[in-house]
């Protein structure tokens, strides 16, 4: 089997830019949808604050409520949506 | 279903939209028709009826947008944000805003309205064959104006059913210059423009100039997007060039190359590792109709659910039949109650109306029906399951004893001027009056004599209850023989009507059965503002309407149009 090719990303021009990394991604999705508070907190706090939110958004996806960033969740964040936040504010 | 904190809603049911612009990637129509729809799934349970406003200040304002698009809420390009919309109250409460840099269909990949052509705006079937070859988008083979056409049936050779596919050489839209084509070159800020730009606007919205000299005439439009037209990106509207070369690398069709989360794009010249021109290759889309009816959950009051099935869950999911989920419905009607008012029900047969025997100038003839006086009774249904809602174009309206009646194919259909009750039919035409053809041109009645005329192609007949005369040839009438057909008849005054046919018009003495001296006239000349090539005109509740394809345009009695809408919605209360 031949190794696969490694694929070469680009950035491609106008595109507003997404290449987040999975954390970074999953923190400005709690944000947004108000699944956490915007202000920063400390580096333990948050990592609390984050489960609990994870939780809540599981919870409103209809995923199965782990406070982990699997996969499952993972997809739910980029899958295409509204984008009036879950959590009324 | 969950509320907004307070629940937030319209404290009046009568509420209000207006649709402040347009996305290139529909026909206009096609975004008014998936609006109506999406409106029509609240109105279905609920009180709320929803009229849509052209100018002014309406509760809900929709307008689509990129990126930062003037509230405090960015889009962030093709795909994650489709849209938002804030809960019911004043100023932006209550708006709908849709992010243009997704690709707006039906949920199915591109719907291409046509113009023009012959098929009466037909959408594009694709794939079709012409001249032995399978096309799956528009293309300009077979012409040399570049104009890019397509099919409506799946066989252009066998059935030579064709429309043009939006382009900016055939029409713009919103902007000033009310649809006019693209001209190219023009001048803009001295400079010459080949091509539709996004040059002097913030929003990336690509437009033109209608003249040659925008800097002189500040004439312009919007260009639609292409049927093949990328999406995003920095070349938005521009279609792929194939092959184009990536990293060195030649490509003939879209790729996911160079990308992370496999979007399929193009390259829009043919070096991309030299001009960097790029955008996403057109896919299924999202269902304008779909987004739309959950945003306006919202701008009526409701906030997201979590019920997967439900339309207000916050991710977006096509659904071919769509259908409103229990939760919604609860949702909605916990705040604004359910549906108020009888279902419609089936037109019961009428109490028998007597009307007046033959007027004695009326020769009778050999088709005249019975002798006795003749009762006018309403004609039994022929199949209440066939819906008039359905059809985009009638073959004439007309008002008949003060009720508005829509022909088509054989059939009519009453709209009663009383009441909001909606309309009652289908009635089959031939047996009301028999002696008529399946397809009606145009008809009036003559109300002092309660006299019923039809016109079908060159031949009328006059109807007096149930007695008739003719068919005669309309040539009777002093029409010249190149009118093929009267597409509209207008009652003016005691006994004078204008007969419409294409872009002109007679007055017609109803006492000496010919028409008047002077005539025809320019219909453009008389009634300005409205379409010169109506398929219908007539008179009703003191306006006048003039009616093309599913719009009308209403004139009032100093001729001044007042109104544009939608003949399904606003008269045959859809």
């Amino acid at each position: 089997w031949s190794l696969p090719v490694k694929s070469v990303f680009v950035t491609f021009p106008g595109e507003v830019v997404k290449n987040m990394t999975d954390t970074e991604l999953a923190e400005s999705y709690l944000k947004k949808f108000g699944y956490m508070e915007t202000e920063l907190r400390s580096g333990f706090q948050s990592m609390v604050s984050t489960s609990k939110a994870l939780k809540k958004m599981q919870r409103q996806m209809g995923l199965e409520e782990t406070g982990e960033l699997d996969k499952p969740t993972l997809e739910a964040m980029k899958h295409p949506r509204c984008g009036v936040p879950d959590v009324a504010n | 279903y969950k509320t907004f904190d307070g629940d937030l809603k319209w404290s009046h049911n009568d509420v209000t939209y207006r649709i402040l612009n347009y996305s290139p990637d529909m026909d206009s129509s096609l975004i008014d028709d998936a609006f109506a729809r999406a409106f029509k799934v609240w109105s279905d349970v609920t009180p709320l009826t929803f009229t849509r406003l052209f100018q002014g200040t309406a509760d809900i304002m929709i307008s689509f947008g990129k990126a930062d698009h003037g509230d405090p809420y960015p889009f962030d390009g093709k795909d994650g944000l489709l849209a938002h919309a804030y809960p019911p109250g004043e100023g932006m409460q209550g708006d709908a805003h849709f992010d243009d840099d997704e690709y707006w269909t039906l949920g199915k990949g591109a719907v291409v309205k046509t113009r023009f052509g012959n098929a009466e705006g037909a959408n594009c079937h694709f794939p079709f064959t012409f001249e032995g070859k399978s096309y799956t988008s528009c293309t300009t083979e077979g012409r040399t104006d570049n104009l890019p056409w397509c099919a409506t049936t799946a066989d252009y050779n066998k059935d030579k059913k064709y429309g043009f596919c939006p382009s900016e050489l055939l029409y713009t839209f919103d902007g000033n210059a009310d649809g006019a084509p693209c001209v190219f070159p023009f001048t803009f800020l001295g400079d010459e423009y080949d091509s539709c730009t996004t040059e002097g606007r913030r929003d990336g919205y690509r437009w033109c100039a209608t003249t040659s000299n925008f800097d002189k005439d500040k004439k312009y439009g919007f260009c639609p997007s292409r049927d093949t037209a990328v999406i995003g990106g920095n070349s938005e509207g521009e279609p792929c060039h194939f092959p184009f070369v990536f990293l060195g690398k030649e490509y003939d069709s879209c790729t996911s190359e160079g990308r992370g989360d496999g979007k399929l794009w193009c390259g829009t010249t043919d070096n991309y590792d030299e001009d960097k021109k790029w955008g996403f290759c057109p896919d299924q889309g999202y269902s304008l109709f779909l987004v739309a009816a959950h945003e306006f959950g919202h701008a009526l009051g409701l906030d997201h659910s979590n019920i997967r099935d439900a339309l207000m869950y916050p991710m977006y999911s096509y659904v071919e039949n769509f259908s409103l989920h229990k939760d919604d419905i609860e949702g909605i009607q916990y705040l604004y109650g359910s549906r108020t008012g009888p279902d419609p029900t089936p037109p019961q047969p009428d109490t028998p109306t007597t009307t007046p025997y033959p007027d004695e100038t009326d020769e009778t003839d050999e088709t005249d029906a019975t002798e006795e006086p003749s009762i006018m009774t309403t004609p039994s249904t022929v199949d209440p399951t066939q819906d008039a809602c359905k059809h985009i174009k009638f073959d004439t309206i007309t008002v008949i004893q003060g009720h508005l009646h829509f022909f088509k194919d054989g059939q009519f259909w009453k709209v009663p001027n009383r009441g909001d009750g909606g309309q009652q039919g289908p009635f089959s035409i031939s047996e009301s009056w028999p002696a008529l053809p399946t397809v009606i041109d145009s008809a009036f009645e003559d109300v002092p004599t309660k006299k019923l005329y039809f016109f079908s192609g060159s031949r009328f007949w006059v109807y007096t209850g149930n007695s008739v005369l003719g068919p005669r040839s309309i040539e009777k009438l002093g029409l010249p023989s190149s009118v093929q057909k009267v597409e509209g008849a207008l009652q003016r005054g005691k006994s004078k009507v204008l007969l419409f046919n294409g872009e002109d018009f007679w007055r017609l003495d109803l006492k000496t059965q010919t028409v008047d001296k002077g005539y025809p006239k320019n219909t453009g000349d008389v009634f300005g503002g409205v379409p010169h090539d109506a398929h219908d005109v007539f008179q009703y509740k003191g306006h006048i309407y003039f009616c093309r394809d599913r719009f009308y345009w209403r004139m009032n009695s100093r001729r001044q149009v007042d109104r544009v809408g939608y003949v399904k919605y606003d008269l045959l209360k859809c």
